[in-house]
């Protein structure tokens, strides 16, 4: 990506200091990171082997060309495999076309060079957002599998699939797995990315996934178990503006990366696509320009102003362009707000947000002959708030175990600019003949990378962590605060809450030293499991050998980095042990508390004296009324010995 | 008139493999497969059923199988005490 690692802190203007995590991990080196997704196009400059050693001996995975005599991998791409019988199974029988893990959607592209590509320079959308490109761990070597195929009524990866992917992934020696991919929350045991990630996390592999983009309403966050790493998305610094000027005089800024541009300073007669409806079309389908719905007669020569639905990126240029408009205008529906996605678009564009598309379409009804004009997009840094979580960012709280917070952090995942496919247009429209080596897209799946990156260098620095010490070591040392100190935001300018943001923003530098950690071993997450009440017999079953649940066991006091109450009756005592895997000394905790909720740690101070030591403390949680809390609080435990801050959310609801 | 009973795809999760440290990719994986069919034909009748019906045989770390099934064999191998789970090869979004 170009921007994001700029503004994670991992460098600055192209600089990387010492106490960078780069150059602590050595960007790193020799882990090995897999990606569940659509594949890769294995000719991108990301993954190209330069001043890369050998293939590291413990890697014993495959390069499956398949029937594509085209596809090579190298000492960057050590690995590709496909596996396409599940998805063959509801889509009946393949071509062969579908025997190569080569990336025809780009996805897969995107999210493996976010997650580890080479630096490569000059990389940008047609000019806009350029800078060098690189991937979180940009020497740590790539495994492809793909799982993820044409859509079959909008899904692309069959649970089969992706379970016989991770067995094999885990075999071929992978460090860590990134999966940009999810479904409806579902028990865990048939689920097949919790069934994968627990049989990896047994591996010591540390799987991230992304939480979804069904936000911003509640309870919508997928990929839920506790062994997973689930990262929401938000935005950073940098914007591409390109101002909607109306007749009035009146301007807005929106986003866009268009690489056409109106004719300077003409104004083109205005459209709602309400008023450009084609006869036999419905008003609500016309409004958000979908296939089929536009008259062009009403639409040519002019600006046509498209509502958002829930998905930015659908083809709503492509239908403006073949109903004969100049550009288009896309504006947010209220849910959306002020999240507003610099997307390529087949024709000139800008997408604006809520109130601004209330403007708009405001003045088209009420003048005789409205006009307008669309600036060309430029590339904007250092913008403020950021970052802000993106309205649609899936939320918590987490509908299978309510007791563990999800997601757990975010990280930056609007208008990222990563590798593409160029089997693809940038905008994946049918008749998009554009090819591009990077393209710029939104979603948790390009968060998830982000983190999968910073693992990678986890994973290289402190080889001896267990997945559960990474990723507490990434959630206890994340920031709730933005680029102006104030709390993180949603994209309503409202403040976020932990169910958007988790533990908060990624800080990778401050996760390579984070003092303290909760940590968590296989047999922890075989008593969460008996808490779920699985029994002996099914357990055994995971173990591989006989395993009795301890007789204490409430899924509030699994070791983990954040802290929930779910239903909270009178007072409850939450039990946590920290693990000492920085230098010696005295943490003292702090409560940051939350309204109608008093909370208390026994003992207020641990003493730690060598590396590996583990403390206990209990967390006492109390209703300060019947009526307090009846809605969720929040707040906040912080460990801190004045150089290291171990933070954790809390979060309580009264039963 | 005969009637079809409609197959769906499923996930038969049996938890994980206890292979030993001399895990040999190919003896091994081949030896689960064999018996994940024994398991199913258990169910379908016979091995040959049972070969043409599963198409995922998950042998490494993962103990489980996927194939085609109909419903009422789908919950009958579910009530199996081998069994942890048995569920649709449902599709998922990229995100």
């Amino acid at each position: 990506t170009t921007r994001s690692w700029d503004f994670l802190g991992l460098e600055h203007n192209g600089f990387v200091p010492k106490s960078s995590l780069w150059k602590k991990a050595r960007y790193g080196e020799n882990a090995i990171i897999g990606n569940l997704d659509t594949g890769v196009w294995p000719e991108s400059k990301s993954f190209s082997d330069e001043e890369l050693g050998p293939i590291p001996p413990k890697w014993k995975g495959i390069c499956q060309k398949g029937l594509d005599s085209s596809f090579h991998c190298n000492r960057k791409l050590i690995g590709a495999r496909y596996f396409n019988k599940g998805y063959g199974a509801a889509a009946g029988p393949l071509n062969s076309t579908f025997d190569s893990p080569r990336d025809n959607e780009g996805h897969g592209s995107h999210t493996l060079s976010t997650a580890s590509g080479n630096f490569v320079p000059a990389a940008n959308v047609f000019g806009f957002g350029n800078g060098t490109a690189k991937g979180g761990s940009p020497r740590a070597r790539v495994a492809a599998y793909k799982v993820c195929w044409p859509p079959i009524d909008g899904n692309e990866c069959f649970d089969a699939d992706i379970l016989a992917a991770f067995d094999i992934a885990i075999h071929d020696g992978v460090d860590v797995l990134s999966v940009s991919l999810g479904g409806s929350p579902a028990p865990f045991f048939n689920d097949s990315v919790a069934i994968g990630s627990f049989h990896a996390i047994k591996h010591g592999i540390v799987v991230v996934c992304s939480g979804g983009n069904s936000g911003p309403a509640d309870a919508t966050v997928s990929n839920v178990a506790p062994w997973e790493i689930t990262v929401g998305a938000s935005t950073m610094d940098r914007e591409f503006p390109s101002y909607v000027i109306l007749g009035n005089k009146k301007s807005f800024k929106g986003q866009s990366l268009s690489a056409k541009a109106l004719q300077i300073g003409k104004f083109y007669p205005l459209v709602s696509a309400l008023d450009a409806k084609a006869a036999n079309a419905s008003a609500a389908d016309a409004l958000l320009c979908k296939p089929a719905t536009l008259d062009p007669k009403k639409v040519t020569g002019k600006i046509l102003v498209c509502l958002r639905g829930q998905n930015a990126r659908v083809d709503k240029g492509q239908q403006a362009l073949e109903a004969g408009a100049v550009g288009m205008i896309l504006a947010n529906n209220e849910l959306t707000g002020n999240e507003i996605i610099a997307d390529p678009h087949v024709l000139p564009a800008s997408h604006i947000n809520y109130n601004d598309g209330i403007n708009v379409f405001t003045y088209i009804n009420s003048t005789k002959s409205p006009k307008g004009y669309i600036t060309p997009a430029t590339t904007k840094l250092g913008t403020k708030p950021a970052p802000f979580m993106a309205a649609f960012s899936s939320k918590g709280p987490n509908t299978v175990t309510p007791e563990i917070l999800k997601p757990d952090i975010t990280a930056p995942g609007v208008s990222i600019i990563a590798a593409y496919t160029e089997a693809q247009g940038p905008t994946n429209e049918e008749f998009d003949k554009r090819r591009i080596s990077f393209n710029s897209i939104s979603g948790t799946s390009m968060s998830c990378p982000h983190v999968s990156g910073i693992v990678g260098l986890l994973k290289t620095l402190h080889p001896d962590w267990s997945p559960a010490a990474i990723k507490s070591a990434i959630m206890t040392t994340a920031r709730t605060r933005d680029n102006q100190m104030e709390p993180l935001l949603n994209s309503s300018n409202f403040k976020a809450t932990p169910f958007s943001y988790g533990a908060g923003h990624v800080n990778p530098n401050g996760a390579m030293d984070p003092g303290l950690v909760y940590d968590l071993s296989f047999n922890d997450y075989l008593n969460f499991l008996c808490a779920l009440r699985y029994n002996a017999t099914q357990i055994e079953m995971f173990s591989e050998k006989p395993y009795k649940c301890s007789k204490k066991i409430s899924l509030t006091n699994l070791n983990y980095p954040s802290i929930t109450v779910p239903k909270l009756s009178g007072s409850i005592a939450v039990t946590r042990t920290l693990k000492n895997v920085g230098t010696p000394g005295t943490y003292r905790a702090r409560v940051e508390n939350q309204a109608g909720i008093s909370v208390s740690v026994e003992p207020k101070s641990l003493k730690f004296k060598r590396v590996g030591e583990e403390k206990s403390f209990t967390l006492t949680l109390k209703a300060k009324n019947p009526k307090a809390a009846k809605d969720y609080a929040f707040g906040k435990l912080i460990w801190s010995d004045g150089t290291h801050y171990v933070r954790s959310p809390i979060v309580v609801k009264a039963a | 008139t005969p009637t079809f009973a409609i197959k769906k795809s499923y996930v038969v999760y049996l938890g994980a493999h206890s292979h030993g440290p001399d895990f040999s990719p190919l003896l091994d994986s081949e030896r689960v497969t064999q018996s994940h069919y024994e398991f199913l034909g258990s169910f379908l009748g016979s091995h040959e059923v049972a070969k043409e019906a599963l198409f995922y045989s998950y042998t490494r770390h993962i103990n489980g199988f996927a194939a085609t099934l109909e419903e009422e064999v789908a919950a009958e191998i579910a009530n199996h005490p081998r069994v942890i789970s048995v569920f649709l090869n449902k599709g998922r979004k990229l995100h």
